[in-house]
């Protein structure tokens, strides 16, 4: 019947995923139970054209990971050895749902702004966050005469009770130019870590949030039609960057690459009780 | 004593049948010794290009060749490995020869589109063989 071929190709597949999958191995088990879907190499392997059909990135985000990629890994996909931070997973989420999106007000220079909803399914238990960022990104580069000053509020919204309850006080930022955006640099970046932390903590798997950005000039002036850090093609709504440290053993700890670290399953003199951070070379000599 | 000395002694120092070059064999390195080998491969062999968006080529190198007898100062091998060659030459050879296997790994970086189209920057560790070893 459907019901027992079904789960036969479940037995079958899963039989198949424990053999042959590396990336699946490289995907924490309780991820996989969690979203209930296998890896997508699993996927690719298992029924051979190209896995799950997947949802195209947005142009813009693509880039903007593109530059992250090559700014932290070799073309040879080495990571560099050049950087200090613990991140060893950036997750980029573009909002799944644009509700009452306000249009950028050119004149005052108001960003877009609007309700955002971000899904963060695919953050797994094992992976901590340690910063959360705002993307925006200009379609075309440009530069402020003189510095800039902008405001942003944000409000974030209990999803499930978004229509009940009323938001809570909007987190006020005050973010300071210059902005001044050359040809390489077309994105603003807004830290929110402090803000989502308890939500990605406590596993939300969507956040809601509305957010309001006003640029003025220094001396309160408001920007002219030209000068309007909107005065360009309409902004996309922002991407929400999530830079975690993903805790499995199958991801790259950077501290342990340090000669006299060792991660726990290595280093014979560790059985020796050898004392942490002194180089096991003088103690094995 | 005496005699069994000079009985010892009147021995042929290597049995006629013996031939030097054979013996010596045994000591020269191997042709095909274990070592490290490149094995280039693109994710869009694999039709893994619609997900892993970078780096394009994957090269994870692997480890192969015979592993000579003297492995200790060549590879870091243990004791053991000595013991496990000698016990397949000298008393079973079902028990098989020490193999040539990775020793240490570097990590990858990947950039990938999950399902849901976001975008995922993941390191992984032990991904490329960098040594190997016999064991």
């Amino acid at each position: 019947s459907q019901a027992s071929r079904g789960e036969a190709h479940f037995a079958t597949s899963a039989a198949l995923e424990s053999e042959a999958e590396p990336w699946s191995l490289l995907r924490p088990p309780d991820e996989r139970h969690r979203s209930g879907l296998p890896s997508p190499l699993f996927n690719v392997l298992y029924d051979g054209h190209g896995g799950l059909p997947r949802l195209q990135p947005d142009s813009r985000a693509l880039r903007y990971m593109k530059r992250l990629y090559k700014t932290y890994a070799t073309k040879e996909g080495i990571p560099k050895a050049n950087r200090s931070h613990l991140y060893n997973t950036v997750r980029l989420f573009t909002p799944c749902a644009q509700h009452k999106q306000a249009p950028g007000d050119q004149v005052t220079g108001t960003l877009p702004s609007g309700d955002l909803r971000f899904n963060l399914d695919r953050v797994t238990a094992v992976e901590h966050l340690l910063k959360s960022v705002l993307l925006y990104t200009w379609n075309n580069s440009i530069s402020f005469p003189s510095p800039v000053k902008c405001e942003c509020s944000l409000v974030v919204k209990e999803p499930e009770l978004s229509n009940k309850t009323l938001p809570k006080a909007p987190y006020s930022f005050t973010l300071n130019s210059p902005f001044t955006f050359q040809k390489k640099h077309k994105w603003i970046e807004i830290d929110v870590t402090a803000i989502l932390q308890p939500l990605v903590v406590s596993n939300k798997r969507e956040i809601h949030m509305s957010i309001d950005f006003t640029c003025v000039k220094d001396q309160l002036q408001h920007l002219s039609a030209q000068e309007s850090p909107c005065n360009m093609t309409l902004l996309a709504a922002p991407s929400l960057l999530l830079y975690l440290n993903d805790t499995s053993t199958q991801a790259y700890h950077r501290w342990y690459s340090l000669p006299w670290k060792r991660r726990p399953s290595q280093g014979p003199d560790q059985k020796r009780g050898l004392s942490e951070g002194v180089p096991s070379s003088r103690h094995r000599r | 004593a005496q005699d069994t000395v000079s009985s010892e002694l009147k021995k042929p120092l290597v049995p006629a049948s013996f031939n030097l070059s054979e013996y010596f064999k045994q000591f020269l390195f191997p042709q095909n010794e274990c070592e490290l080998h490149d094995f280039r491969l693109s994710f869009s062999q694999l039709k893994w290009d619609n997900w892993i968006v970078a780096p394009h080529k994957y090269n994870p190198r692997y480890c192969k060749g015979d592993c000579p007898r003297a492995v200790g100062h060549r590879y870091g091998s243990p004791v053991h490995t000595m013991v496990q060659n000698i016990i397949h030459e000298k008393l079973d050879s079902s028990v098989p020869r020490p193999s040539c296997v990775p020793a240490k790994y570097s990590p990858l970086s990947v950039l990938a589109i999950e399902p849901d189209g976001s975008i995922a920057y993941k390191e992984y560790e032990d991904m490329i063989a960098t040594k190997c070893t016999c064991r």
